[in-house]
């Protein structure tokens, strides 16, 4: 299947959202 | 958002009157990029932990020894620094080995990926991505390219070790078949 991928960026934004 | 794999994540903390196995607990697993936040977010960051502790997240169903048949015939990729370094980057490298793992950031190859260990010691913290046995030189090399440039750290930093040269080791370091 497809390989879910998420950079950098992307994760250290989710870190605070609620 | 779903994460590719679960992770669990491991807590080591060393007491001496038990076997080295009893010492090391899971703690909880996460599949999702909140629960990993949430988790991140509400445990001590490893420059907090007493020496002898360690964090390690792994694919879930991976134990984070090297007798795991998964880990057994691998290898890790290993970043070394002294106590002096420890404020400014252990953090940090922890925390971008994290988000390179659950992010999935070597592509193809983080199907090799086994997961990671911070171990917080006296003289020297360790940071260690852990690898299953890889088919080619190539695929080891070009993980550990990502991890370093992931990492940001300057050339030389990191080396290879063979899980199966650290398991019998005797007193003499292990040695290192690659440095980066």
């Amino acid at each position: 299947g497809t390989r879910i991928i998420y950079d950098r960026k992307f994760l250290l934004e989710c870190k605070n959202s609620p | 958002h779903p994460l590719n794999s679960r992770w669990a994540l491991w807590f080591f903390k060393n007491d001496r009157s038990r076997a080295w196995r009893d010492n090391l607990q899971l703690v909880t697993t996460f599949d999702t990029v909140e629960d990993f936040w949430a988790l991140y977010n509400h445990i001590q960051l490893p420059s907090k932990l007493s020496s002898g502790c360690d964090y390690a997240v792994f694919k879930d169903g991976i134990q984070p020894m090297w007798e795991d048949s998964r880990n057994k015939k691998g290898g890790r990729w290993l970043v070394s620094f002294s106590r002096q370094g420890r404020y400014s980057e252990l953090d940090r490298l922890w925390l971008e080995t994290l988000l390179c793992l659950i992010g999935e950031s070597f592509e193809e190859q983080s199907r090799a990926v086994c997961g990671a260990v911070v171990n917080i010691r006296t003289k020297r913290d360790k940071i260690a991505l852990w690898m299953r046995e890889m088919e080619s030189q190539a695929a080891v090399l070009h993980i550990g390219r990502v991890y370093k440039e992931c990492l940001d750290l300057p050339t030389k930093t990191i080396g290879y070790q063979v899980h199966a040269d650290a398991a019998t080791r005797s007193n003499s370091p292990v040695k290192h078949k690659f440095v980066l």
